[in-house]
């Protein structure tokens, strides 16, 4: 089974 | 003051369908380089980056920077009152808090005029680190449009498995009524670039990704005739799509890590 990423892990809030 | 006027309403109507069911808010940026856009649909696990550049509109008038929060899925019903090949004008005063849009029939003798009510939309501006990605493929976007409703509606797949090597890009799932794959192989001629199917690969790469999603993206297919997938070891996909050198739409993607 895979979990799925959400992108705020990946890319920051500027 | 801005104004902005672009040849063919059929682009924006485009670009409207293509993300309004991703993201149904969302504020356009409107700077001397053009208009862009940047969301994320409400669960956080896609992202929509839209540039129109100025040159793509004739003229182009933006006298400072302006924020229009627009409700996309009203802007796209409002576009629907424009024909295709209507001049499409876009224009607002600084601190107004509508956008008007102005249809006009290519022999003049229609003019369609409509105020539309903008709205604050509090959004977070995602910054996207510059990636080098393990692979990029670039391939008929109508070709990615139909092996991503092949693999969902067929197989009833949820998740796909994107696995690129040098020797083709291949598409898996596995559904409620069995499983299937679709490869592609890189096309030895480039005669016709936006039939081709072109691999620049640094190294092999396999993700997995919601198939979903990979079907919304596909609705942005009227964009371009060439899409291209860029992957990347546990990082997002990046699914583009050109319009002509003026600009693109362009879909991150979070991938499904394997628990």
């Amino acid at each position: 089974t895979a979990t799925q990423g959400r992108l705020d892990n990946f890319f920051t809030v500027s | 003051m801005f104004e902005a006027r672009l040849a063919q309403s059929n682009l924006m109507k485009k670009i409207l369908d293509a993300i309004k069911d991703l993201i149904t808010e969302a504020n356009l940026e409107i700077s001397s380089g053009g208009i862009s856009l940047q969301g994320m649909d409400s669960s956080h696990v896609s992202l929509v980056a839209l540039l129109m550049r100025s040159d793509g509109f004739s003229p182009f008038r933006c006298d400072r920077n302006l924020t229009l929060g627009v409700n996309l899925q009203a802007m796209a019903k409002l576009m629907k009152c424009a024909s295709n090949d209507d001049i499409l004008t876009m224009t607002a005063e600084d601190n107004s808090d509508t956008l008007n849009l102005q249809f006009e029939s290519p022999a003049q003798d229609k003019l369609s005029e409509f105020e539309m009510k903008l709205m604050d939309i509090d959004s977070e501006h995602l910054g996207i680190p510059e990636t080098e990605y393990d692979a990029v493929i670039r391939m008929p976007s109508s070709e990615f449009q139909r092996i991503c409703r092949d693999l969902g509606a067929g197989i009833g797949g949820e998740s796909v498995t994107i696995a690129c090597t040098k020797e083709g890009v291949k598409f898996s799932v596995t559904g409620s009524v069995g499983s299937g794959s679709i490869t592609l192989k890189q096309t030895g001629s480039v005669d016709k670039p936006a039939e081709s199917v072109v691999i620049n690969m640094a190294q092999p790469v396999t993700l997995i990704f919601a198939l979903r999603y990979l079907n919304s993206f596909a609705k942005a297919t009227p964009l371009s005739e060439s899409v291209s997938l860029s992957m990347s070891r546990e990082v997002p996909l990046v699914v583009e799509y050109k319009m002509n050198d003026t600009g693109y739409v362009r879909f991150y993607l979070a991938p499904k890590l394997e628990d």
